[in-house]
């Protein structure tokens, strides 16, 4: 039996919208650890890794490990009939086929129960690698939004260069190119705005940004954002949901032909 | 010019 009652369901509502488009389904691997997800996007270019921990919720319960192998989109479309401050318990019989999902509002004078039929996945579970990064930048995450949003008008790629005048993104297209210089600040009058960089050697690394945008849908899950980079290697962008859990993305670099 | 690179070079199945 898998029991998960989630205060904030509004956490699991954006966690859904932040993810769908990547990737379309996948399987939520339920243990000790928590609830997770890995999944890549079917062109094999990123990758979504997600947990929320048990504390998470309340209560958690999960006699055996489990995998339910979801559709990302009819979760989503589920998860629409939940309200913003509804209470959301996720529930599965040991060999259910079925998800059910219980939407409460907070006085409890409402109760809705859905279920979502589960899906046959054959997904390989891929090991990462301990990186140690050459740069980390940790920002406001609707900074790194508007970045990705401004510089995706220009072109499909987006280069981000780290060096001790900072960090440069830069797009070059057919109407011209654009550039954006970030600096370390701390001296800001809300603390999710600094900027601070922690740079173990400079790099420059090219993505395509249409994958960055999808990743900065996460914005209204956490405003700040770290982005890991080392030459050759995939980007880290994680986003820390609260002290709950994470949703982290990995992207491969464009490389030079 | 680039190409995009994958991540199946970079994460291998555990």
């Amino acid at each position: 039996m898998f029991e998960a009652r989630l205060n904030q369901g509004a956490v699991l509502k954006k966690l859904v919208d932040a993810v769908r488009d990547i990737v379309s389904e996948g399987n939520f691997d339920c243990n000790e650890n928590g609830l997770a997800l890995q999944a890549m996007d079917s062109a094999h270019v990123a990758l979504v890794a997600m947990l929320l921990r048990p504390d998470a919720f309340e209560p958690y319960r999960c006699d055996r490990n489990m995998s339910l192998g979801i559709s990302l989109k009819s979760l989503g479309t589920i998860l629409r009939c939940a309200s913003n401050d509804d209470i959301i318990t996720l529930r599965a019989e040991d060999t259910a086929d079925q998800l059910a999902l219980t939407f409460e509002s907070p006085q409890s004078d409402k109760v809705s129960e859905y279920v979502l039929n589960l899906m046959d996945i054959d997904s390989e579970h891929l090991g990462i690698p301990d990186t140690s990064y050459d740069t980390v930048i940790h920002m406001s995450s609707a900074e790194f939004q508007r970045i990705c949003r401004d510089l995706q008008q220009l072109s499909d790629s987006v280069t981000i260069d780290a060096s001790k005048e900072g960090i440069k993104f830069t797009a070059t297209g057919q109407l011209g190119s654009g550039q954006v210089m970030l600096r370390q600040n701390m001296n800001v009058d809300r603390e999710e705005d600094a900027t601070v960089i922690e740079m173990q050697q400079p790099v420059q690394l090219t993505f395509a940004v249409k994958y960055l945008s999808m990743f900065a849908k996460t914005t209204p899950l956490c405003n700040r954002v770290t982005l890991c980079l080392s030459k050759d290697v995939p980007l880290l962008l994680e986003y820390k949901i609260d002290e709950i859990g994470y949703i982290r993305y990995y992207l491969a670099p464009k490389v030079d032909s | 010019a680039s190409t995009q690179g994958r991540l199946d070079s970079f994460f291998k199945p555990s």
